[in-house]
């Protein structure tokens, strides 16, 4: 505030040394209360962002583990129109840049989010937009995929916030310490994963096995209803569990998905949801984050069973593009304000072939806007 | 943007306990940096 007085002197000086120029002239450079209220307001606020997040840096590395809060910036971010502010972001990346500026913005962009511009298949002149950088494909050999036939490989760059197996009958994934969200929110009712999780596939007697058995095989003959040609996974293989893992992509990751094992895809669903930030903040602010977020579900079968991906898209990342259905559009304007219905749901083949991908394929992309 | 995987993966019951003990084995741990291509996890004969 003494600043402020400062800068409201001299400028009142300026003014007088300028032939006064009368009140007129002097008044205009006066800074109106509102404004300075309100950049004071910011910085405070600002300011107590800052302390908050470094306060949450301090107890992450003292291995605390931060806990579920729901905030008031939380509650507000739920009034905002963040599907159009999405598409608004979506335009505006879209913009043609200049030739000659390409590399330093794409620098610029490379050095805020710690992107590796040098795996870019593409000169980055040749990217036209910010848009068309963010969804590069990567140079032949960037990303080898790991032989093992035992082994199931990520299908994106990221971070693994969690992981784990699925045993209790909810099929609940923890979203921060002291809120989960199920399952079954997240892939859709129609999910098959309901005959899986419910088939206990713990239960230690033999006579239960069999049961669970008779039960998975009644599960995967509704798959094979949907889908005659695909092989029936449960006889050839041992018992299974079901386990989960969440990866979260920084902005300046590499945003293509590809197929963590030799997959069927036989379904997918499109949930046109809300668009809440993703970021860590977000995961311990915002209840459902992952339920209420607009997503892509695609499901199938792998040689060990099930295998469902959520591709769950954020504020800035709004738009889902498959590429085993690229006319699939998402974050779309909606008709109605209402939070959305249910899933649109689309089975590949309707005679059940599925749309079989081997390991490593590209299955998808995140896109801004 | 988030990916969240479900799937399954063998387990293998260990009789005398009557609990599960998973055959299928992360190689991850929460925090890890991942990259396409890179093993999540690995299943071994018992």
């Amino acid at each position: 505030s003494s600043l402020l007085k400062k800068l409201h002197k001299t400028t009142q000086a300026r003014a007088f040394a300028n032939g006064g120029g009368g009140g007129s002239k002097g008044d205009s450079f006066l800074l109106p209360g509102a404004t300075v209220a309100t950049l004071l307001m910011l910085g405070v606020l600002h300011g107590r962002r800052m302390y908050e997040d470094r306060k949450a840096e301090e107890a992450r590395e003292n291995g605390a583990e931060l806990e579920f809060q729901p905030d008031v910036k939380s509650k507000f971010l739920r009034l905002l129109p963040l599907r159009s502010i999405s598409r608004c972001w979506g335009l505006l990346t879209s913009v043609e840049i200049p030739v000659s500026l390409r590399p330093h913005v794409y620098g610029a962009w490379a050095r805020a989010f710690h992107s590796n511009l040098e795996e870019a298949a593409l000169p980055l002149d040749e990217y036209a937009s910010l848009r068309e950088f963010f969804v590069r494909t990567l140079k032949e050999g960037s990303r080898p995929i790991d032989p093992n036939p035992r082994c199931l490989v990520s299908p994106v760059d990221g971070t693994v916030l969690r992981f784990g197996e699925l045993r209790e009958a909810g099929a609940m994934i923890e979203q921060v310490k002291g809120f989960s969200y199920s399952v079954f929110s997240l892939l859709g009712a129609n999910s098959f994963l309901p005959m899986i999780a419910k088939g206990d596939m713990h239960e230690e007697s033999s006579e239960s096995e069999n049961t669970s058995r008779e039960k998975n095989k009644k599960s995967w003959l509704r798959v094979s209803l949907a889908s005659p040609k695909v092989w029936d996974p449960v006889s050839e293989c041992p018992m299974n569990g079901l386990f989960y893992c969440v990866i979260y992509l920084n902005p300046g990751d590499y945003h293509r998905i590809h197929a963590p094992a030799d997959w069927n895809v036989l379904v997918r669903r499109h949930f046109s949801g809300r668009l809440f930030p993703v970021n860590e903040r977000a995961t311990r602010t915002i209840r459902n984050l992952y339920v209420e977020n607009e997503r892509v579900v695609l499901e199938g079968l792998w040689k060990e069973g099930f295998m469902a991906l959520a591709a769950i898209g954020a504020t800035n990342i709004g738009s889902i593009e498959l590429s085993i259905e690229p006319e699939l559009q998402t974050n779309q304007a909606r008709k109605k304000l209402l939070p959305s219905g249910p899933p649109e749901e689309q089975l590949y083949e309707p005679d059940g072939i599925g749309r079989m991908l081997k390991k490593g394929d590209e299955v998808a992309a995140f896109n801004m806007g | 943007s988030t990916v969240v995987l479900v799937f399954q993966a063998p387990i293998s019951l260990s009789q005398e306990k009557g609990d599960s003990s998973s055959e299928f084995k992360f190689s991850v741990q929460r925090g890890d940096r991942v990259r396409v291509g890179e093993a999540l996890g690995r299943w071994y004969d018992q």
